[in-house]
């Protein structure tokens, strides 16, 4: 991994391989493994981020929901970097890799990750055939057994929210949550990246209830935002997803809350629309630097609040 | 298959003020490609809520039209896709 520039995009390729010399080169903190393959047949890498040890908590953080989303990925592995480079060094992330387990999935759709770089730079979904269509792909964060498909998606194989046949009917959502489910009893947060529209929202996004935690998690998010615009001055608006956006079934972060997961944010970052999907390289560095330290503040308080 | 290029597909902004103008937004979505970059879907579209959405070359200036006619203002957040493509990776690193 030395030498692989983490203030560019990388393809998949370089982000598989970079998996594979991460967890080599740091043994003691980082090991590799495998929960599945892609629908295209492509390996789902994991990585564990921790000094070794038993019985620690641990955090489980997703990236490259949305194939477009290009700074999503990057924020895995600046994470994963910044961890790795700032143990021994930094008494924060010391502590916290001495007392958690870290669970980084760098890209979650990999077949549409690898689409936007081959063919179409905008697509959103993953690349799984749907019966009876032609359109290609389900919005895996339309796919999980959180209101499956009641709001804010879409039963149409054409459409970009499309939930697809089934709750976890995507070979990477289910691959997502069978390890989610086997761990369950040690994660205590689930957070997903995604972009944009700079926001951190918790659940519930498929309904306009709260949750029983919701004034636990509206003042982790509210803190955790201030964290984050300490460094740039950018602004987050922070809340549930059904009341700060809109609302819409199927999503990770309502599923791993309802699964127990009480810490469970989906992060939104940059920007808010001049550039959209398009962010510019300049801005990875900035914009992973100051949602490192909002994920440093949430990882704190899981370890001090279990 | 050819990659898909974006010369002169342009990114538009709208925010709705009122259910007849998120209706002509609905109505625009039927007759046009669009691709909405937020909020995900149409059907998520409410007054008041920004609507950032992607058009053709082929399709851009009827939309303009469409949305000057209507009276809606709008803005162009990118006015040439492929440019802010080929502007993304700007770290010289490369």
């Amino acid at each position: 991994a030395i030498g692989y520039n983490y203030e560019k995009y990388n393809n998949w390729d370089m982000i598989a391989a970079w998996t594979a010399s991460i967890a080599a080169e740091n043994p003691e903190l980082v090991s590799r493994s495998q929960i599945g393959t892609s629908y295209e047949g492509r390996p789902m890498y994991l990585l564990k981020v921790g000094k070794s040890g038993s019985n620690k908590n641990a955090i489980f953080m997703d990236c490259g929901f949305h194939a477009r989303e290009w700074i999503s990925p990057a924020f895995c592995q600046w994470f994963v970097k910044e961890a790795v480079n700032n143990y021994g060094i930094d008494s924060e992330i010391t502590n916290l890799l001495n007392n958690l387990d870290f669970y980084i999935l760098p890209v979650l759709n990999i077949d549409g990750y690898v689409y936007t770089w081959t063919n179409n730079r905008m697509w959103r979904k993953t690349r799984s055939k749907n019966a009876n269509s032609s359109c290609i792909g389900t919005d895996p964060n339309r796919n999980f057994n959180a209101g499956w498909c009641t709001v804010g998606a879409s039963n149409r194989p054409c459409d970009d929210t499309y939930c697809g046949p089934a709750p976890e009917s995507e070979k990477e959502t289910k691959a997502l949550a069978d390890f989610i489910r086997s761990k369950h009893s040690v994660i205590k947060a689930y957070l997903t990246i995604h972009s944009y529209s700079q926001m951190l929202l918790f659940p519930y996004s498929y309904k306009n209830s709260v949750t029983k935690d919701h004034t636990e998690l509206n003042s982790l998010a509210k803190a955790a935002v201030s964290q984050l615009n300490s460094l740039y001055n950018t602004r987050y608006t922070y809340g549930s997803g059904a009341a700060t956006i809109y609302l819409a079934a199927g999503g990770s972060d309502d599923w791993a809350y309802d699964l127990g997961i009480k810490y469970s944010f989906t992060f939104e970052l940059r920007d808010t629309g001049r550039y959209g999907f398009v962010l510019p390289e300049s801005q990875i560095q900035p914009t992973c630097q100051e949602t490192f330290l909002a994920v440093k503040y949430i990882s704190n308080y899981v370890l001090n609040n279990p | 298959v050819q990659p898909h290029t974006f010369h002169g597909e342009k990114v538009f902004r709208v925010i709705p003020q009122n259910e007849e103008e998120v209706e002509f937004i609905k109505s625009l979505a039927t007759n046009i490609q669009v691709d909405f970059w937020f909020p995900d879907s149409v059907t998520q579209i409410r007054p008041a809520l920004q609507v950032d959405f992607r058009v053709e070359f082929h399709q851009a200036l009827d939309v303009q039209s469409l949305l000057a006619q209507k009276g809606m203002k709008y803005e162009v957040l990118i006015d040439n896709l492929e440019v802010a493509l080929e502007r993304e990776f700007d770290n010289n690193a490369r």
